[in-house]
């Protein structure tokens, strides 16, 4: 299964869900692979790889083949396409080539995972776009704050425009809150807001501010890995569970 | 002068610091024009402005003259050119005119402020690059997070591009450390290597994370407004003296 994490508003804990997704269902046992669409390469340097080559660019120009531009982590079971700043100019180039839009859909169809998770950069964007062309389910993480609630009629839209036009099997996996502080009165507001606006596609598990989870990439690490009796962690790992098992139903 | 809030890191308080030292700059008795370059239009929602029709979008591809598209704002001295989700598509209109990074530079030309303060899109495409076309100086907000370090590198490198091949006297003002929580070792520990890098780059003038900031925006008001005697309020009236008197001496 395919998951693409997207939401162009910024800051909102999407290359954390990435990474530490990733992480926990391969803790779990499964195969996954970590893919970073996003040129500032937060989710590669998450994962300990920075500036490597060849990468996704070199992939989706078709410099590489795309196992070459795939490493191992220090998770067990879990690899990572990694990205690069070349990302930045990937829009021009693959607008030249015919069916830019299916391009990572295809170079993700031979590969054997259980799980390909795709982190974004905040935007709508090419690399978005590519992202969620190629992907069967979609995560929307938000911050529990008033301008997260403005933009996700934004990409509400989007998804609709992508799901009629370039990938009807694309389904809303759920909205997972994220980075959130009970203790605070905004937060709990929008947190109800939430649930009465997406009902059972908000997912159960909520992933608290854990200082944890933002200390764990200058280590080059997942927080899941980093400090996994944390909350953060913790949480992620029945995220993780929350999945794997909604799976078998559907 | 013309100032433009950057950096392609999402969620590093852009918005915030265009909304509240455009308000600050005001109360201090300075006329002020906040124009939103961002297709999320959250700074034009932070002042009260929904979905107003001509806005910076009809301006652009001239549709509207740009003053149609200027409003009020409820702060005395400040005025606002909003945008909406219309922009999103501008990118494909600008491109068919020659000359489309100079677009907003010439828009703002005849128009009479003391300050001009633009926010921009986490991103480094379009909008960022007219924005940064049409402005004196820039001033990057960063949190005290590891990948917010690790992004600077590239947005230095494209302010670097856009001085040597679209805005000569482009500069940059200095550094703003935003959402910072002293309590916070990994925060002490980025601030002072931001220290380090930027010298006197990074203002005196720290934004602490305070919920009364994250609370403004849905009632539509400035923090510095909502809450003027909260930490985040006084802490950006400070950052407002700091250019203000600053400017004196350029
Ligand atoms: N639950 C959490 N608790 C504390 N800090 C967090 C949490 N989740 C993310 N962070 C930190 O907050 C910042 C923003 O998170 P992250 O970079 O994952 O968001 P993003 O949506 O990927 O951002 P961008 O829009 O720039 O891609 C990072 O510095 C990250 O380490
Ligand atoms: N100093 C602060 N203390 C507490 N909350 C803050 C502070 N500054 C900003 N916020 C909140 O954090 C979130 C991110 O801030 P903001 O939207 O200003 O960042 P941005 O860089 O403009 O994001 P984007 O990259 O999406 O444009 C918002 O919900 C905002 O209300
Ligand atoms: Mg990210
Ligand atoms: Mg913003």
């Amino acid at each position: 299964m395919r998951i693409v994490i997207a939401n162009q508003k910024g800051g909102v804990g999407k290359t954390t869900t990435a990474v530490n997704l990733s992480a926990a269902l391969a803790l779990m046992g499964d195969r996954v692979l970590l893919v970073d669409a996003d040129s500032q390469a937060n989710a590669s340097i998450g994962v300990g790889l920075v500036n490597r080559t060849p990468n996704l660019y070199h992939a989706l120009i078709g410099l590489a083949d795309v196992r070459e531009a795939i490493y191992p982590t220090e998770v067990k079971g879990m690899d990572c396409l990694p990205s690069s700043p070349d990302l930045i100019g990937v829009d021009a180039e693959l607008k030249g080539m015919g069916g830019w839009e299916y391009r990572l859909r295809d170079l993700l169809r031979g590969l054997d995972y259980d799980w390909v998770i795709i982190d974004t950069p905040p935007s709508l964007g090419t690399l978005t776009i590519l992202s969620l062309t190629a992907a069967d389910r979609v995560i929307i993480p938000v911050q529990a704050e008033y301008y997260a609630l403005e933009g996700l009629g934004q990409l509400l839209e989007t998804l609709k425009y992508v799901i009629n036009l370039l990938n009807p099997r694309l389904e809303l996996m759920g909205v997972l809150v994220a980075m959130y502080d009970k203790r605070v009165r905004l937060a709990r507001e929008v947190y109800e807001e939430l649930r009465r606006y997406f009902g059972d596609k908000l997912f159960r598990s909520v992933i608290p501010r854990n200082v944890k989870l933002a200390e764990a990439p200058s280590f080059g690490k997942p927080g899941v890995v980093y400090d996994p009796s944390s909350r953060g962690a913790i949480a992620y790992m029945e995220l993780a569970k929350e999945i794997k098992y909604a799976k078998v139903k559907s």
